[in-house]
Formats: C-alpha cells, sequence, structure tokens
C-alpha cells in the first residue's frame, strides 16, 4: 500500500486538479466577460497566469507545512508503526484520561525490578545475618566450655588447697 | 481547546519519561 | 461530537484539525491574493476602458464560484487526509505507550506492590540491624573468650611453675608430699621410742 506521505500529495494533487477543472477558461470567461470583449488574448495570458500562481502557492504552502511539521519523516514513521500492528485486531491502548492510573504502567517494571532487588538484597542479608548467628552460637557454646574449664580448674584448686589445709593441719597438730 | 489537545497529548508523551527519572532516581538512591 | 483526536496529537505533536485547518487558511488566502493580482493587471492594462467597480463585480462572481468549489474539493480532501494519513489506526499503539499492553495493573496490584515494597524495606532494615547486633555480639564474645582464655592460661602458667621446680602435676605431688611427710612422721615416731 502507498505511505502516507505518497497519499497525502496524491490527495493534494488532485484537490488541485479538480480546483483547476473547475475554474475552467469558459467558467473565467463568462464572470470577466467585459474584460474578454475588450481584450481576449490579455484574458487568456491572464487565466493562464491566475492558474499557474494559483498550482505554484498551493505546491509552495503545502511544502511548507510539510516543513513545519517535519510531516514526512512522521508519515514514514507512523507507516513503519502501523506496519508493525498490521497483525493485531483488537483496538489497542489508549490513554484513560486518569494521568496517575496511565503512570502506573511506566512505573510497573520499574517497581517490579526495584522489589527483586529488594528480594535479593534481603536474602544476602539474612544469609550472613544467619551466618553471623551460627558464628554467635558457636561463640556461647565457646564461652560456656571456656567456663566450664575455668570451673573445673578452680574446683581442681580449690579441692587440692583443702586438701593442703587439711595437711597443714594435721602438720600443725 | 485546540492547544489544550496539544499539550495534554504533549505531557501524555513526555511526563511519564520525566516521572520515570524521578521514580529511578529515588530507587536507585534507596538500593544505594 | 468533536473527535479531539488526542491520540494523533500526541504523535504529530499538532492536531490533524488545525494542521487542514492552516492549509485551509492559507490556501483560501491564495485563491484571494491571486484574484487580487488578476484584477490588478487587468486595471492596468484596460487602463481606463473599464469602470473598475465592473471588475470587481466580475471577480466576485468568479471568487464566489470558486469558493463554492474549493469549500467542497476542500471537504472532500480534508476527509481523506483525516481517514488515510492523519490518523492512527484503532488498533495501532504508539511506541512510547508500549509498556501499557505489557504491564497492565490494577490500582490494587499497584498498591499491594508498593506494600510489598515497603515491607521488604522495613525487614531489610531488621536484618541490617540483626546483623549488627550480632556482628556487636562476636566482638563481645572476643573479649571475653580473650579474658577466659587468658584465666585459663593462668592455670596453665601455674602448673608449670609448679613443675618447674620439680612437682609435676601439683597434685600428685602433694600426695607425693603428704606420703613423704607421713613417712618422715613415722620414722620420727621410731626414732623417739628407741630413744626411750
Amino acid at each position: 500500500a502507498p505511505g502516507r506521505a505518497q497519499v497525502f500529495s496524491t490527495v493534494v494533487d488532485t484537490f488541485l486538479q479538480k480546483l483547476v477543472t473547475a475554474a475552467s477558461y469558459q467558467r473565467f470567461v463568462s464572470c470577466y466577460r467585459c474584460v474578454y470583449k475588450l481584450q481576449p488574448q490579455l484574458t487568456r495570458s491572464i487565466y493562464d497566469q491566475f492558474i499557474s500562481q494559483l498550482q505554484a502557492c498551493v505546491k509552495e504552502e503545502i511544502q511548507e507545512v510539510k516543513n513545519e511539521g517535519n510531516l514526512e519523516e512522521l508519515f514514514s514513521s507512523l507507516d513503519k508503526i502501523v506496519e508493525e500492528a498490521k497483525d493485531r485486531e483488537e483496538p489497542a491502548w489508549r490513554p484513560s484520561g486518569i494521568p496517575e492510573q496511565d503512570v502506573r504502567s511506566d512505573l510497573l517494571p520499574y517497581l517490579l525490578q526495584h522489589r527483586a532487588h529488594l528480594r535479593r538484597a534481603l536474602r544476602d542479608r539474612e544469609q550472613r545475618s544467619s551466618a553471623a548467628a551460627e558464628a554467635v552460637l558457636a561463640g556461647r557454646d565457646r564461652i560456656a566450655e571456656l567456663q566450664q574449664l575455668i570451673q573445673a580448674r578452680q574446683q581442681a584448686w580449690q579441692a587440692s588447697s583443702k586438701e593442703q589445709r587439711e595437711l597443714i593441719m594435721t602438720f600443725q597438730e | 481547546f485546540d492547544e489544550l489537545i496539544v499539550e495534554t497529548a504533549t505531557r501524555r508523551k513526555q511526563w511519564p519519561k520525566k516521572i520515570l527519572v524521578h521514580a529511578i532516581q529515588a530507587m536507585k538512591a534507596e538500593q544505594e | 461530537s468533536v473527535d479531539p483526536m488526542a491520540y494523533e496529537a500526541q504523535f504529530f505533536g499538532f492536531t490533524p484539525q488545525t494542521c487542514m485547518l492552516r492549509i485551509y487558511i492559507a490556501f483560501q488566502d491564495y485563491l484571494f491574493e491571486v484574484l487580487q493580482v488578476v484584477e490588478g493587471v487587468m486595471l492596468k492594462k484596460l487602463d481606463g476602458k473599464i469602470n473598475p467597480s465592473q471588475i470587481r463585480k466580475c471577480t466576485e462572481k468568479f471568487l464566489l464560484f470558486m469558493k463554492e468549489h474549493f469549500d467542497k474539493l476542500f471537504t472532500k480532501m480534508e476527509e481523506m487526509l483525516l481517514q488515510l494519513v492523519l490518523n492512527i489506526p484503532k488498533n495501532v499503539l504508539l511506541p512510547e505507550d508500549r509498556v501499557q499492553e505489557q504491564y497492565r495493573c490494577s490500582e490494587e496490584e499497584f498498591r499491594a506492590l508498593q506494600e510489598e515494597v515497603r515491607q521488604l524495606q522495613e525487614q531489610y532494615r531488621a536484618e541490617v540491624a540483626t546483623e549488627q547486633a550480632l556482628l556487636a555480639e562476636l566482638e563481645e564474645q572476643k573479649i571475653v573468650k580473650a579474658e577466659l582464655e587468658k584465666t585459663l592460661q593462668c592455670f596453665d602458667e601455674l602448673e608449670n611453675i609448679c613443675r618447674q621446680h620439680g612437682i609435676g602435676n601439683f597434685k600428685e605431688s602433694l600426695a607425693l608430699l603428704t606420703q613423704s611427710s607421713k613417712k618422715l612422721q613415722e620414722v620420727l615416731k621410731d626414732v623417739e621410742e628407741k630413744s626411750k
């Protein structure tokens, strides 16, 4: 199918052509009869100039509108976008008129990424914490063990010093 | 009316990106 | 009802109707201008042979005819351009809106997601606090363990001293000492009896 730019030019050219056809020389002469009676050649040349001038102005104007609106580029990119959507039947999404609602979809992918990042970070932290918790528990066990060891040594010393005292008592006796 | 349409349409086109810039900045800052 | 063609305006940056209005006004102005030029040339060429108001009447008659055809043709052109060129078919989504089709979610879902993110943040902070508390305890444990090990070391050093001074295992040596002092007592007793 012809692209939008081509359709645009064709439609405008057809408009111009039909306008020129409508503004026939006969019509021109019938309106400017008094001039035609005085100077038929002049009438003809003025008519020809009128037509060519009108066509030139219209073409120039159309070119200006195309440049101003950057239409050529817009038309070809729109052709591409339409081509990409040619397989889809159902009507596509359109702005709902509620900005908050529409912008949610823009934010959603990033919010999902953010959630995934937080989940990962939390999992890392939990692993680190449980490793620290294990180390703490091991440390507590070690401390308990050391305390028991010390207690045992202390009791041994106390026992032996008790014996010592008894011995000294016997010596004193 | 026409200006209103063009302004609204322009916002619809541009503002999600602007909002996203800030939202992403906020999320990144939070992640850091 | 006026179709604002806002979606087209989002793509083109102007409303199609404005574009057509701009073309219409420009064409119409040209038509007037060119006819004014035609009139000027006729007056100049037919200098004095014809009454200007007469020419003006001719121009108005021709312009009326032209305007009528112009409007009819322009309406047709506008219709076609708005339908075939300056429009976005219903099934087409603009690239900047692709995200709308990929990520659809209701307000509730969106709020739930935001709530989940908030909870994750809270859990994360709690986890950080937990880890900090655990690390702090590990630091304390280090100090406590060092102290306890130091105490244990004292015991070891004490025993080493005993060992260095001939008394190996303090307990045994104490037992040995006890035995030998008991023997000493017996010998002493013997000596005393014999001396009596």
